[in-house]
């Protein structure tokens, strides 16, 4: 079984003084805090904004 | 064994001739059986009833030849077979060494079920199904983390470009094939629920044209990325309800803190959502992520964030595993397998959530629609009607049946979801 998610977020946007919450410096937006293959559980963040 | 099968004797008997007629007689009582169903439906239908009846041509779903080939197989009726086997009764006996092997095999974490004796479940089916202790799932506390809806491998993530969702690297497939076109003009729903286009019939109203929906949707929709949403009422209270008639039975009610909780997140945004989905606008995209339950995982499934659902959409499609091999083999794998769609919306706007069944479970269970049938004979010949209509009107097939949930709460117009609320789940055939 299989569960696909699409949504909309805000795009993480680059911001080099704000202090970095996602990888390249991005901040504000969603970033993902998953890698492919990872194992999940309920309730564990996919992600965050 | 061997002994008496080398010393009986075998004596042959003929079949007595009554046997035989009444195996005829049978089967031309089935034969005319189906023949004058076959003509009242016709008749039903407002058609003229065939004299001779044509047996109705199965819909096989277009893709490469890997898809072809599979739709040879009996995929769906295995499904149903495996799943009439799994809720056979296990011998008491046999239970714990039964679901111990399983566990082995697939890996299940036998401590994290609610259930410590493994006697209690009768059967396969409803072990698959199993429960998990209250706590062992903690939800993430930070409020803007979005949470994995079950257990499982995340094989796929990221923003969607051009509305392309990719399925393994380098193969991708539509969003609109995955959740459907945006009008369901040509859609039926075959759990009786209401769809748009029955609405406004009821309600007397004309069919609205291509254009008179695009004129409309200036007014009630905004569109990123080819995705259409409704307008939210709920920053505006029930006054700006529309006046169309919804599902009748969606059995189970949002919560009253459901309603209150998800209402009250969806206020919190700075501006109101739908500002944020204007042509120019760049502030939001659309992302995805796929993720993956293997036999072992449990198996319900859980709101990954505050949403509420508007709309259900259920393509009847065919039973392919979905496991990550064919998936990297089978392109397009997910707009063809039966899925159930449930679209609609979160604080940062349009949000959908799509269980998609495979050969080896079968069936998807949402918990707040009883109507909804997957993994049924009904359900296929209903699509497979329904697909005929449409092609005799001159029309495409959208491939779904659509129910809205706007009854379920009349002020967010949709069924609400607590984050890590149960949603339902993946059945065994």
């Amino acid at each position: 079984s299989t569960i696909v998610l699409v949504f909309e977020a805000p795009v993480a946007r680059a911001d080099p003084g704000a202090p970095a919450s996602g990888a390249g410096g991005e901040a504000g937006g969603f970033h993902w805090q998953v890698e492919k293959g990872q194992k999940v559980q309920v309730g564990q963040a996919l992600g965050r904004i | 064994l061997r002994t008496a099968l080398r010393n009986t004797k075998v004596q042959w008997y003929q079949i007595p001739v009554g046997l035989g007629i009444g195996f005829l007689g049978l089967v031309q009582f089935y034969k005319v059986s189906s023949r004058e169903k076959e003509a009242q439906e016709q008749a039903a239908r407002g058609g003229e009833p065939e004299s001779r009846p044509k047996k109705r041509p199965r819909i096989r779903p277009d893709g490469p030849w890997q898809v072809q080939v599979m739709s040879t197989l009996p995929l769906k009726a295995l499904s149903r077979l495996w799943g009439r086997f799994n809720e056979l009764t296990i011998p008491y006996y046999l239970r714990v060494p039964g679901f111990k092997l399983y566990s082995w095999v697939f890996g299940v974490k036998i401590h994290e079920a609610s259930e410590d004796d493994l006697h209690v479940y009768p059967n396969l089916a409803s072990f698959f199904y199993r429960q998990l202790k209250p706590g062992v799932r903690p939800l993430d506390p930070d409020p803007h983390a979005l949470l994995s809806p079950a257990d499982g491998v995340v094989l796929q993530f990221g923003q969607i470009e051009g509305g392309d969702i990719e399925q393994v690297k380098g193969m991708t497939y539509n969003i609109d094939a995955l959740l459907g076109e945006t009008t369901p003009s040509t859609s039926r729903s075959s759990s009786g629920l209401s769809t748009p286009s029955d609405n406004q019939a009821r309600h007397g109203e004309k069919t609205l044209t291509a254009e008179e929906e695009l004129v409309k949707s200036d007014e009630e929709f905004a569109r990123v990325n080819g995705i259409s949403y409704t307008l939210p009422n709920l920053l505006s209270g029930p006054a700006m309800a529309q006046p169309h008639e919804e599902a009748t039975d969606q059995s189970v009610k949002p919560s009253p803190v459901s309603v209150s909780e998800v209402r009250a997140d969806l206020a919190l945004g700075e501006k109101p959502w739908y500002s944020l989905l204007s042509h120019e606008s760049s502030k939001t995209a659309l992302y995805y992520a796929v993720v993956y339950l293997s036999p072992g995982d449990y198996h319900r499934f859980h709101s990954p964030t505050n949403w509420v659902v508007e709309r259900r959409r259920h393509f009847a499609g065919e039973l392919y595993s979905v496991s990550p091999y064919l998936q990297r083999t089978l392109p397009g794998l997910f707009t063809l397998n039966e899925r159930v769609v449930l679209l609609g919306r979160w604080r940062y706007g349009f949000f959908s959530f799509v269980p998609v069944g495979a050969t080896n479970v079968g069936s998807i269970v949402v918990n707040f629609d009883r109507e909804l049938r997957t993994n049924s004979l009904t359900t296929d010949t209903a699509a497979d009607r329904a697909a005929e209509e449409a092609a005799a009107r001159g029309e495409p097939y959208s491939g779904f049946a659509e129910a809205t949930y706007e009854a379920a709460s009349p002020v967010l117009h949709g069924h609400a979801l607590r984050r890590g609320e149960e949603m339902g789940g993946f059945q065994l055939g």
